[in-house]
């Protein structure tokens, strides 16, 4: 780990209590390969690195402590400041329902996320709506509604009709059917399809959604920054759901996803049951994105 | 932009430095490759991208290059069954739909197995692709023995003399250590029906992972021997080469791509293009 890394690097020549420019020099040499390794997007590593390595020169030092652990103090006070705070707020109407867009990639975890947060929020005394606004994949609707059936949860579907109309239809139903908080599972599309972006654009237009979360796998490498990138610019997202943190990715592109569209992370999924959704906690990402 | 012959400065060297990096081939290989492109520079032995660009391609299809086991060859007698894996949402089940239909359109009999008895409504998925290209599927119901299945659709395979068995099974971490063991006994039970079957153990990767891609394919090999991986969604702008790393660690070829949602949306494995891509 990352520790062991400093210390083989710098603990035989560094002498506790003294940060010097060739040991912040010698230490950032390995965080910056560390992050790589986390999958942290190129780019934003560069400019990490840069800010950390000046806070480190400026860096009061403590007497006790060795070069190598220092420096990994830093580094993971900068992560966490990076990727927090931890901010798992819901804006919720004052009046009519609140709705949810979720967004995201193919098999980013969107629909899993659905009912999820669907469970989340009748647990918080919500009544959710889910709405099946994929009516592209084959059994996508199926999917939903088994979902739902086994959370006792309500489902919106037609089985044809254009994503943007269905889901309008749904959000002017759902407090006449008793809900309160709709979400709309919309299909995974690639950033760089031009009609499905604008098809995203379409349903947002027509259900002024409180909240669009960008549903990102937790595995992604160097392109979480793109597509991420494209997301945001286009729809201006609200918050990021982090998907399959119960594997062992580092997860480094939710640093770049946090640091490329500034918007928080909000839950992460880990695991694959509907109870497996928590809310994000940018200390302890820090330290599993460093190694 | 580096294909063009350009002379070599420091702007180019850091543009190549984050082509290659952002590529997804690892830090290790991509420092390892910009310096030697660095030490060449330094040392006036290079010029201009015409003299790097030959080096880079050279040493990234010796990575990644096919060899004579990149595709899936049939076998003459008795169906070829083919196993597919991987982890959640990285494209198994579509990516069937697409082997079906390649082998399907050379004329051949292809028959299904719905071996996620798992996720909601993973068998009406497989079986709505079925449909579509027209091939026959054996499955059970939610809930049921994956390795029964499995076994079920190996009888069948062999009974109604299908050319091609392709399995498809639940998503699963490759750290769900239990998930894992559930592949061997799927692959075992196949292999007590067919000797030396499954013939194919297909890793279905999205080409948007990052480097936890080689702890998949390490440990999806393990668990039930990977002969081949299918780079799915490269039709997005991530360039897979997750790959690249992978093959330093496990000696598996790239055999398909997926370039889209339909079943149509297949290629076999380019390794020119491929390189080509990360590198333009
Ligand atoms: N282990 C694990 N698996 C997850 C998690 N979230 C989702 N999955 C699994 O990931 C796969 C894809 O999830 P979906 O919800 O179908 O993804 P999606 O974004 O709706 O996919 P598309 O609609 O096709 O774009 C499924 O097998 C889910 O069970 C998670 O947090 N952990
Ligand atoms: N753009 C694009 N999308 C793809 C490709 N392959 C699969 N997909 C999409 O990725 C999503 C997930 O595909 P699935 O086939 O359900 O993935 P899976 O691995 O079977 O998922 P689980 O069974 O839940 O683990 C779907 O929306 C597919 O349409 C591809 O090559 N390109
Ligand atoms: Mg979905
Ligand atoms: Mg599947």
């Amino acid at each position: 780990n990352i520790s062991e890394r400093l210390r083989s690097a710098l603990g035989a020549f560094g002498k506790r209590g003294q940060l010097t420019e060739d040991n912040i020099r010698d230490g950032m040499r390995e965080v910056r390969k560390a992050l790589l390794e986390a999958d942290v997007q190129f780019d934003v590593v560069k400019s990490f690195v840069k800010d950390v390595t000046e806070k480190a020169v400026g860096e009061q030092v403590i007497q006790s402590v060795e070069p190598g652990q220092m420096i990994v103090k830093i580094v993971q006070d900068e992560l966490t400041e990076l990727m927090g705070p931890a901010d798992p707020r819901v804006e919720f109407a004052d009046k009519g329902p609140t709705v949810i867009m979720m967004v995201g990639l193919q098999g980013s975890g969107k629909t899993t996320s659905s009912g999820k947060l669907a469970r989340y929020f009748r647990s918080k005394g919500r009544q959710p709506l889910l709405v099946a606004a994929d009516i592209q994949r084959p059994a996508a609707i199926d999917q939903l509604e088994t979902l739902g059936k086994e959370l006792d949860i309500p489902v919106y579907a037609e089985r044809g009709g254009r994503p943007a109309k269905i889901c309008q239809r749904a959000v002017a139903e759902a407090t006449s059917r008793g809900c309160n908080v709709v979400i709309l599972d919309t299909a995974g599309r690639l950033h760089i399809d031009e009609a499905l972006m604008d098809e995203l654009n379409d349903v947002k237009s027509k259900t002024s959604p409180h909240e669009i979360f960008l549903v990102c796998d937790a595995m992604t490498g160097q392109d979480a920054v793109v597509s991420a990138k494209e997301f945001n610019e286009r729809l201006d997202v609200t918050g990021v759901v982090l998907t399959k943190m119960d594997g062992d990715a580092r997860g480094g592109a939710a640093l770049s996803i946090k640091k490329v569209t500034g918007k928080p992370i909000k839950f992460m999924g880990v695991g694959e049951k509907l109870d497996k959704l928590e809310e994000f906690h940018p200390d302890r990402i820090a330290g599993r994105i460093l190694g | 932009i580096l294909t063009i012959g350009r002379n070599l400065d420091d702007e180019l060297l850091e543009e190549l430095e984050e082509k290659l990096h952002t590529s997804d081939m690892g830090p290790t290989t991509a420092m390892a490759l910009m310096e030697r492109v660095t030490k060449a520079y330094k040392a006036r032995e290079i010029k201009t991208t015409d003299d790097v660009m030959p080096f880079l391609k050279s040493s990234l299809l010796d990575m990644v290059g096919g060899g004579d086991d990149a595709s899936i060859t049939l076998r003459p007698d008795g169906p070829t069954v083919i196993l597919v894996v991987g982890v959640n949402g990285a494209g198994k089940t579509t990516s069937i739909a697409k082997l079906a239909h390649h082998f399907a359109a050379q004329g051949k009999k292809v028959i299904l197995g719905a071996g996620d008895t798992f996720r909601a409504a993973a068998v009406e998925q497989l079986t709505v692709w079925a449909g579509r290209i027209g091939c026959e599927i054996v499955k059970h119901g939610q809930d049921a023995d994956p390795a029964a299945v499995a076994f079920d659709a190996v009888e069948a395979a062999v009974a109604r003399k299908a050319d091609v068995l392709i399995i498809d099974t639940a998503g699963r971490l490759h750290t769900q250590a239990n998930l894992m063991a559930e592949l061997e006994k799927i692959k075992r039970v196949i292999g007590k029906r067919i000797p030396d079957a499954p013939h194919e153990v297909i890793l279905v990767l999205d080409a948007t992972v990052g480097q936890n891609a080689i702890n998949q394919a390490m440990l999806f090999n393990q668990a039930a021997g990977v002969t081949g991986l299918f780079l799915a969604k490269l039709d997005g702008t991530a360039k897979g080469g997750a790959v690249i790393g992978i093959r330093n660690e496990v000696d598996v070829p790239v055999k398909f791509v997926g370039l889209g949602e339909t079943s149509e949306d297949i290629e076999p494995f380019d390794a020119d293009q491929f390189v080509a891509a990360i590198l333009e």
